[in-house]
Parts: structure tokens; sequence; C-alpha cells
């Protein structure tokens, strides 16, 4: 250990162990981690080239194979990989924050959105496969030419009550499906959102269920365009890729119908909530905001830690150069963060725990802090991925030109954390979405939820 | 000046009140002008396109109060030793006095505080730095990242950073061999020319 870092450790004025226990989830929860990370970290499987030097095809192929690997050995970790929460922190450790191909998507988005918007027969024909890898899954709602305005995507699927399916359809080059994580190579399903049509009625975005790749041999379905986006920013591991669907006809059955149907006749019934098909969004929302306090801890770690081993200059000719992170402002610019990223870490807490009980409420018919947490978790998403992003650069900076390799680890933190501020909701957009509920409850002189009341107290 | 006899920048509870209503000011400015465009003859779409640069403001208030008065609750009520519980509440100052700081605009433009109390509130910044210096190397450590995760030659745990990077530049392509191909291709024949011309 290096003298200067241990001798930091050493002025220490509170109980690490009772800190590291608070933000590890407590005793138990903690002790599990460990011993997911020294599973992982002792099976030399897992081991691999340091993906700073490797290519692109040789990054995406080497994180499938760790992706796949983890699927495989996930049965043999028993009790220790007992829910979501665990099997997200192993898939951490395996895939270091790089995209799990059979995963991210699929257990993320692919998986969640069949589980709050399939009915029960839908759950029995494709819940149980996608848990057991029968079928790959991924959600296609972003296309070339509309992210974040859902109302504006253009491609549709009309209902035909003689053959009793849609015809899923891109009409334009802007319509084609852009973006999707696994899209492109891995995937053999997605959930693809379209505007419904029924007797020539437009009934907005609702989901659909389409096999993208024969089953047989990978290959594209007939009727369906699939490839890759090409290089990006950072997660370049991940074959983002585009859906082109020509005229392609699913069964009635495929649209997920727990909120709203489709009857064999074509009556559209409505869901008794409008926007109960975007409660993906807003689940992912949530674990961005857990993203962005975790992301920024890292920085603060690996920033914080080199201040305490590099010195630099000489306060006074002959003196010892002192530690960098003994400079005030040095200190300035990283202590703030540090303290963000706890502000963050509780933040993050509050969310994932309001998005647990009004998913659960939701479940029981009880709607009535929806919008509260659509707001809640769109003002956060913006406002902590905003900081954390900057936070990132501001540590990357502060490690002078050493922060410049990539052997800092900070360049690819931040170009992989950098497009949560654009996907699953546009930052400014999400501002403004936030907004238009703090002003709705400003101008009814309602006091609305809880996080709002103090709008109408008196300064 | 009235509200700034009561402000107490060691009173966490004070710097919270003084979230809320800055954000309550931007909401409340922001919600007056849409009825001003809405009197205007604007419709109400029209008016929240007009008005949505103060809304973004608004909202970034908002949600900067929910995050700093979250944290302060939390400390609040966790049941923490007293050592910790100080170094959280240290924390949570820097956090809340940091975002006055550089924040001050819209605290001044909601009549908070006074130029005085922005002077008073970056010097206080700047004396909290030396109480978070001696624990801020262990409340990075606290949060467990191993070096497999954090994959940075800089951030390693026992600080061996030097060694370390001489050894990761060895990975590079371009070390596995001493003279590079491209010197036959491209250095060479310019190096020749070079030499040929000056004789």
């Amino acid at each position: 250990i290096n003298p200067d870092i241990q001798k930091e450790r050493d002025t220490r004025t509170f109980d690490y162990e009772e800190l590291a226990m608070l933000l590890n989830g407590g005793k138990e929860e903690r002790e599990k981690r460990k011993k997911i990370v020294s599973i992982v970290e002792s099976d030399r499987d897992y081991d691999g080239p340091d993906p700073s030097f490797m290519s692109r095809m040789d990054r995406f192929e080497e994180w499938m194979r760790k992706s796949s690997l983890l699927v495989k050995k996930k049965e043999k970790l028993g009790e220790l990989v007992q829910d979501h929460k665990d099997f997200m922190f192993y898939n951490l450790n395996v895939t270091k924050k790089r995209p799990n191909v059979f995963f991210d998507l699929h257990y993320g988005m692919f998986v969640p959105t069949l589980m709050g918007q399939a009915t029960d027969e839908q759950r029995a024909k494709w819940l149980i496969p996608a848990i057991n890898h029968e079928i790959l899954g991924t959600y296609a709602q972003t296309e070339m030419g509309h992210g974040t305005f859902l109302r504006g995507l253009e491609t549709t699927a009309h209902y035909d009550p003689e053959t009793e399916e849609f015809e899923i359809h891109s009409p334009t080059i802007s319509s084609i499906k852009w973006w999707p994580g696994t899209l492109g190579k891995t995937c053999n399903h997605a959930i693809v959102m379209a505007q419904l049509y029924t007797r020539g009625v437009c009934h907005g975005i609702h989901a659909f269920m389409v096999q993208i790749r024969n089953m047989e041999d990978h290959t594209s379905m007939p009727g369906i365009t699939l490839g890759d986006i090409g290089p990006k920013f950072g997660y370049n591991e991940n074959d983002n890729g585009f859906l082109k669907l020509d005229h392609v006809r699913v069964p009635r059955d495929n649209m997920l119908m727990k909120h709203s149907q489709v009857l064999e006749d074509g009556t559209y019934v409505a869901a008794p909530r409008k926007n109960l098909t975007y409660g993906t969004m807003t689940m992912v929302r949530s674990f961005i905001v857990r993203d962005a306090a975790y992301a920024l801890a890292r920085a603060c770690t690996i920033a914080i830690r080199y201040s305490a081993v590099r010195r630099q200059s000489e306060l006074r000719p002959g003196e010892p150069e002192p530690q960098i992170l003994s400079y005030p402002t040095q200190q300035h610019k990283l202590f703030p963060l540090l303290a963000t990223s706890y502000a963050f870490f509780f933040a993050q807490l509050h969310m994932v725990e309001m998005y647990g009980s009004v998913n659960e409420a939701v479940g029981k018919g009880d709607y009535s802090n929806m919008q509260e947490l659509h707001s809640v978790s769109s003002g956060l998403k913006a406002f902590t991925t905003w900081t954390t992003n900057s936070g990132i650069e501001v540590c990357r900076m502060s490690c002078g030109g050493h922060g410049y390799s990539l052997a800092s680890g900070l360049p690819e933190l931040y170009t992989y954390f950098t497009p949560n501020c654009t996907y699953e909701g546009e930052n400014t957009v999400l501002m403004l979405q936030n907004a238009r509920y703090l002003i709705k409850c400003a101008r009814e002189g309602s006091n609305g939820a809880k996080s709002v009341a103090y709008i109408h107290q008196d300064a | 000046p009235q509200m700034r006899q009561y402000v107490d920048f060691n009173d966490l509870d004070t710097i919270c009140k003084l979230y809320e209503q800055r954000a309550r000011g931007l909401v409340k400015f922001a919600a007056n002008k849409v009825e001003e465009e809405v009197r205007n003859g604007e419709d109400l779409v029209g008016a929240l396109n007009k008005v949505s640069v103060h809304s973004v403001r608004a909202a970034n208030a908002h949600c900067h109060y929910f995050v700093v008065k979250n944290f302060v609750d939390e400390i609040k009520t966790l049941e923490l030793s007293p050592g910790l519980r100080s170094v959280l509440m240290d924390l949570a100052r820097l956090y809340a006095l940091d975002g006055l700081s550089k924040n001050s605009g819209e605290f001044m433009e909601e009549g908070l505080l006074s130029g005085k109390d922005v002077k008073q509130c970056h010097q206080l910044v700047v004396e909290l730095l030396p109480k978070i210096r001696p624990n801020a190397v262990s409340l990075v450590d606290s949060y467990e990242f191993s070096d497999k995760i954090l994959m940075s030659v800089l951030g390693r745990y026992d600080g061996n950073v030097y060694p370390n990077l001489l050894e990761w530049a060895m990975k590079s392509e371009l070390n596995k061999t001493d003279v590079i191909p491209a010197y036959e291709k491209h250095i060479r024949p310019l190096l020749k020319r070079h030499q040929m011309s000056k004789l």
C-alpha cells in the first residue's frame, strides 16, 4: 500500500464499517455482495484482455462471451442470487458496467414490460421462455426521427378483423426503429411500440410482440430488416440496432393487452389510465437516478485516491511536494462532488423505494400517485444525470494530464454515462414535464402531492 | 432584509428553507408568466412554450430542493453513531452551501440572500473543505467499489499508481515491437530525402 494513501485511511474520524454497511444495504446485504464479488473475481473464466486496447469487434465478442457465461453460471450461485437486485449486482461485477447483451435490455425492459403490460395468458407464452432465455428480447420504441416525443412515433399497427392480425409497418425512413440496445444482431424478439389503428381510428402508442429473427438459424424474419447502427461515443460493445418492418403481420394476441384491448371485431377498449403504457420508462428513469449516484461516486473514488498519492510543486522552495489533495483548489473541485455523490445516494434510495410502492399500488388499481412518480422520476433523472455528467469531467480534469489517459478509467466512465442525459427522455424535455406538473399545481392552487405541497405554503 | 436577519448558515433547516423558497419563487414566477401569456391571448400550449426557459429553471430548483431536503432528512432519521453523523452532517452542509454558492444569482433574485450573505457562503464552503479532508479517502472507500469495477490505474485501492501506469502502457499495440513497421514505409524514406537534399 502506498504510504500516503494509508496515512489518509489512518486519519479518519468515523467508523468505516458503519458507513460501509449503510452504503451497501446493511450487514447481510454487504456480506452477500462481498461473496458475489469474491466468486466473480476468483473465476478465471471471467478474465479477459484490457478493453482499452481492443477493437470494437473484439470488444463485442468478448462481452458476448462474458454475458453468456454469466447466464450459464448463474444457476450455480444458488441462494446468493435470489432476486433482480442480486442479479444486477452479479451482472455489474462480471461486465464491469459494460453492456450485458443477454441481460440489460432483456431483463431491464423486455421482461418488465411483459410483467407490467401482458395478460396472464401472454405472460405464460412469453415471460417464462424469456426468463429461461429460450427467447432474447429488446424494447423497440425510439425511431430515427422521434425519441422523447412518443406521440410523434410513426410506426403503425393496423388491425385487420378479417384475419384477426395486426399489420406492423415502418411507413418512412424516419420511422425505422433506431437505437434500441441488442436489437441489431443479438435479439430474436422485440416489443415494438407502434401507433394502433382499428376501424380507421388511431388510438396512440401500444406495445406489440414481434419475432424478429428465425429461432433456427437466427436470420431476419420475412419483412424485417435488421442491423447495427455503427460506432458510438461509448457503449461500443452493444449492437444498438435498427429495425425496418415491411407490412409484418402478427396475431391479435401479440398486442400486450393488460391495460387496453382490441377485441376480435376491432373494438378498442381503452386502458383505465392513459399513461400506463409508459410504466417501463418510469421504472428505467428511477434506476437511472441510482446509476447517476454510483457513477459520480466511482469518479470521486478515482480522483480522490489519485489526489492522495500524487504530489505536485512546492509551496515554498525546498519544501517537499505536497499531495495534491492538500491544495484547497483541488479540495474545492472534488469535495462538493463527493458530497453530491452522497446526496444522490440518498435520493436514489428514495426514488427506487417510491417506484416500488407506486408500482405496487398500481397493481392494486390505485393510480393516485402515478402523476407524482412520473414528475419526480423525470425531474430527478434529468437533475442527477446532468450533475454527474459534468462531475465526471471535473474529476477527470482534477487528475491533470493522466486523467486524459484511458488508464484513469475516467474517459470511459464519462462516455458510458453520458447517454443517460439523452436516452429514456432527453433531459430538457424531462425538466419541462416536471415543470408542467409544478406549474399546474401552482396555477390550480391545489396542494397536489407531498413533494409539491410547499408551493402553496407562505414564504 | 427581514428574512436575512434570521439566516444562520450553520443550521441545515434554515438552509433547506432557503432552497424551498428559491424553488417556490421560481415555480410561481413561471406560473405567473404563463398566466400573463394566457391573459394576453396566448393559448395554454403556446404560453407554456414561451415560458419554457423559466420552467426549466423552476424544475431544476425544485429538484435541487428535493435532493437537499431528502439528504438532510435521511441523516436526521438514520440511527448513526455521533462520529458518523457529524461527518455526514458536514457533507450535507457542504452540498447545500456549495449549491447556494453556485446558484447565488437565483437566491439573490428571490431576495433570499444579499451579496454579503453570498460572500459569507463562499467562505463557509472554503472553511468546510479541511474538515472533510481527513475523511475524504475513507468516504470514497466506504462505497467499496472493487479495483476490477473501477478499472482505473489512478484509482487503485493500494495507491501504487506509477508502476502500474507503466505496466498498463506496455500493453499498447505500438509497444509490441521496438521499431514499428511504419518506419520502413514512411519515416525512413522521409529521412533519406532530407539527408539527400542536405548533400
